[in-house]
Order: structure tokens, then C-alpha cells, then sequence
């Protein structure tokens, strides 16, 4: 997962999550 | 056979999961395809890389919209995306392609034909988009039914990395039973429609598969340059 810093940076960065 | 009753068949009344992937669609991209460089085989690869790097840029915006996605353990979702983000592109071309005769609208201002496809090197993959897109246009594939069955086959990816399993396994319980209200409402007269869609998922796992190869092989050769998160997607796939 080290690898894919761009994939974590762009999950952390992304607004308004839902909840079931 | 007996039909199966969902359970929450809430007449009439909009699905909530949804509306609310209906609201998560990203936009139309462009692909600009660059008009100082020569048409060719590179130009075309070039082109198509950098479409599939912005939509997926797009895509992971798109999966935290999802109910319930952001409740996942970061690891988890990365995993999930891992896994099914070439499934996500194909899908998306596929729907915007039903309109189109025998070719795929890979976005407004880039549709390919088979002659095309040919001389890019993608006549395969090309001839294995278009199968799909005729199962969904045999169907009658509607946008609420493409939204959903996107999302399910990113909670459906398989990661064999997956930590919390019934967290995943919940995920896409709701999604599933998302397309079940939604059939069951919107089309009582086939009760196995939804069951039909599902059985469309190996045909796009297995397009998929064969992009991510194709696209693999055209990363070793080192001719098309390819931007980060495009290459950091396909390593995870080999």
C-alpha cells in the first residue's frame, strides 16, 4: 500500500462522504 | 419458478441509495486529443491514457459518494478501488456507447470504430466493449440501473486484501438490495431483471481483465507516456 500514495492522498482528500 | 419478494418494495417511492448515486455521477471529460501531434497509434493510446487518468481522478471522488464507502477502513477502500477501477472505466464507456452503432464513445470527442480501434492495437479489447454494450442494449439499460450496478461491482471486486470482510460484505447488501427496490418497482413485469444485470458482472471483469493486460503490455514497451495515478492503478493489477 506504501506504493499508492496518489489513490491514498485522492481517498483522503475527497469531500462529503455518505453514511448508510 | 417462484419469484422472490423483495423485502423493502417501497411502491413507488424513489430509492434513497439510488438518488443518491444518481446525484454521485461524475461529469462528462473531454479527451482533447492533441492537435499538434500526428494521428497514430501512439497519438491514440496517449490520448485514451490520459481520458482514463482524469475519470479516474473523477472515480475515486465519485466512490466516497457511495453509501456507505466512506465507512470503510482506508485500506479497504483502497483495496476495493484497486481491484475494480478498470471495471468502473469499461462500465462507463459501455453505457455511454448504447446510442452508438458498433462504436465506443470513449467521451463526446473521441468515438472510436473498429477501424480505428485496429490501428491503435485495440481491435480485441475494442470487439470485447462492444459484446458488453449489446447485453445492456439487448436490456435496455437505464442510467438508475448503470449507477448502481457500478457501485456494486466495486463493492463485489474480490480483493484478496479485503481487512474487515463483513464491513465489505454489508456494503454490498445495500447496494444489492438497492437494485432489487429498484427493480421490483420500476420493473415488476421482469422479476429476474435484476438477477440479469448481476450476470453481466463476469463478462465486465472479464473485458476488464483484458484491459488491464493490454494496457500492461503497452506500459513495458514504454512508448506512451502515462501519468501517475493511471500507473500507479495498473501496478496494482500485476
Amino acid at each position: 500500500k506504501e506504493k499508492h500514495k496518489i489513490l491514498h492522498r485522492l481517498l483522503q482528500n475527497s469531500s462529503s462522504p455518505v453514511d448508510l | 419458478l417462484p419469484h422472490r419478494k423483495p423485502v423493502s418494495c417501497s411502491a413507488h417511492a424513489e430509492n434513497k441509495v439510488v438518488t443518491l448515486l444518481l446525484g454521485a455521477e461524475p461529469e462528462k471529460v473531454c479527451a482533447m486529443p492533441d492537435p499538434a501531434l500526428p494521428d497514430s497509434d501512439i497519438k491514440a493510446l496517449t490520448t485514451l491514457c490520459d481520458l482514463a487518468d482524469r475519470e479516474l481522478v473523477l472515480n475515486i471522488s465519485w466512490a466516497k459518494h457511495i453509501p456507505g464507502f466512506s465507512s470503510l477502513s482506508l485500506s479497504d477502500q483502497m483495496s476495493l478501488l484497486q481491484s475494480a477501477w478498470m471495471e468502473i472505466l469499461v462500465l462507463r464507456v459501455a453505457f455511454r456507447s448504447l446510442p452508438c452503432d458498433d462504436r465506443l464513445l470513449f467521451a463526446d470527442d473521441y468515438i472510436m470504430d473498429a477501424e480505428q480501434a485496429k490501428c491503435a492495437g485495440l481491435l480485441e479489447l475494442h470487439t470485447a466493449i462492444l459484446q458488453l454494450v449489446r447485453r445492456y442494449r439487448c436490456m435496455s439499460l437505464e442510467r438508475e440501473e448503470f449507477v448502481t450496478l457500478k457501485a456494486i461491482a466495486l463493492a463485489n471486486s474480490d480483493s484478496m486484501h479485503i481487512e474487515d470482510v463483513e464491513a465489505v460484505q454489508g456494503l454490498q447488501d445495500a447496494l444489492h438490495e438497492a437494485l432489487l427496490d429498484y427493480e421490483c418497482v420500476h420493473h415488476s413485469e421482469d422479476p429476474r431483471r435484476a438477477g440479469k444485470l448481476i450476470m453481466t458482472l463476469p463478462l465486465l471483469r472479464q473485458t476488464s481483465a483484458k484491459a488491464v493486460r493490454h494496457f500492461c503490455s503497452i506500459k513495458q514497451d514504454g512508448r506512451v507516456p502515462m501519468h501517475k495515478l493511471f500507473l500507479e492503478l495498473l501496478e496494482a493489477n500485476i
